[in-house]
């Protein structure tokens, strides 16, 4: 629908529905998404974040959604 | 919350960096 893989559309939906204000982090992500591995996982975050959906906050490990207010 | 007015001074920063970047990927799109 979005134009993104359904993993890509897994992290981003996560990301999204973090209430942190320092955002999500990659181990965060990989304990939420069992059907994932840490590589495909950082390819996902790295697609999002190039495209401008998720930004990196406090470090390069936490990231928020630019949908989130 | 328990950030530093600095990490959000960056975070604030690396939002507008994003926002700008999807804008761009949008208008791309068309």
């Amino acid at each position: 629908v979005n134009g993104l893989t359904a993993h890509q559309s897994q992290v981003l939906n996560l990301i999204k529905n973090c209430p942190v204000p320092e955002g999500m982090s990659l181990q965060e992500l990989k304990l939420q998404l069992h059907n994932m591995s840490m590589s495909t996982i950082k390819q996902a975050v790295e697609f999002l974040s190039s495209e401008g959906h998720i930004y990196s906050t406090v470090d390069d490990d936490h990231y928020k959604s630019t949908d989130a207010e | 919350s328990g950030l530093t007015e600095e990490q959000k001074r960056r975070i604030e920063e690396n939002r507008q960096i994003a926002l700008a970047r999807r804008a761009e990927r949008l208008a791309a799109q068309r």
